[in-house]
């Protein structure tokens, strides 16, 4: 696993999120269930918990975008960059974006939604990209079956390096 | 036949520049190398680059573009550089 240059990570361990903008090729259900699920997997290796607000500013704020779209990293269309996100931080920090150009999916007729998703929240939480072909955190998609998904072994270190393991009771 | 020889100069071309592209968005940090080191097409920063890209990805280090390098570079993928930004 690799960590963001100074290892910026959240000082709080109650997140909010909020999806301000959603794509037509899923329902605001599947896409609210996707998302909820990839924060999840993260939430279950480390003492973090996710909060879901519906209006005015989150912590991860959750879009889908199309082409330039004010970042300075646009999108470039069907395939290519799937997906981005910002490290922990204020303002962009913790933003998610999705390319809107894409076919998102629940499950493998396009790209899933949850398997891109996890794998940005991890950018989101302070993981930069992994050389472990193996990792959710390395650069290249590959489909993650989201039901009775479980960490691969190098992000689960790489979390509990930021924040420590979650205490089972 | 010729028709087949002028189709694979101009994929070596396209490849060419979708590596360069990808390079210059992955493998550059913001802070950015200075445009002179950038230096003339298949120049030495961009051996390096594409040497990095292979270290990371645990391709075979060749510096060169590659059937493996280019396949990879092709691949979908996530947005965030994988060097330090």
């Amino acid at each position: 696993y690799r960590l963001f240059p100074g290892e910026p990570k959240w000082k709080k361990n109650t997140l909010t999120y909020r999806i301000s903008k959603y794509t037509s090729s899923m329902s605001p259900a599947e896409v609210d269930k996707a998302v909820e699920m990839a924060l999840q997997a993260w939430g279950s290796a480390v003492p973090l918990s996710f909060i879901r607000v519906n209006s005015g500013e989150a912590d991860i704020m959750i879009s889908f975008e199309t082409g330039d779209h004010g970042d300075s990293y646009p999108f470039d269309g069907p395939r290519g960059t799937l997906a981005h996100a910002f490290a922990p931080g204020e303002g962009l920090g913790g933003d998610t974006h999705f390319d809107n150009a894409e076919k998102w999916t629940m499950g493998m007729n396009g790209f899933n939604l949850f398997t891109v998703a996890a794998h940005e929240f991890g950018h989101a939480l302070g993981l930069a990209h992994s050389t472990d072909p193996s990792a959710l955190m390395y650069p290249t998609y590959k489909y993650q079956h989201p039901y009775g998904f479980h960490l691969p072994k190098d992000d689960v270190k790489g979390i509990q390096a930021l924040y420590g393991p979650r205490k089972t009771l | 036949a010729p028709s087949v020889s002028a189709a694979a100069p101009r994929t070596t071309q396209n490849n060419y520049h979708l590596a360069q592209a990808y390079l210059d968005k992955y493998y550059t940090s913001k802070a950015g190398p200075q445009v002179g080191e950038m230096g003339a097409p298949g120049g030495r920063a961009l051996i390096k680059k594409i040497k990095e890209l292979q270290a990371f990805f645990g391709l075979r280090i060749t510096g060169k573009l590659d059937r493996p390098t280019m396949d990879m570079i092709k691949r979908p993928r996530c947005g965030v550089p994988d060097v330090a930004n």
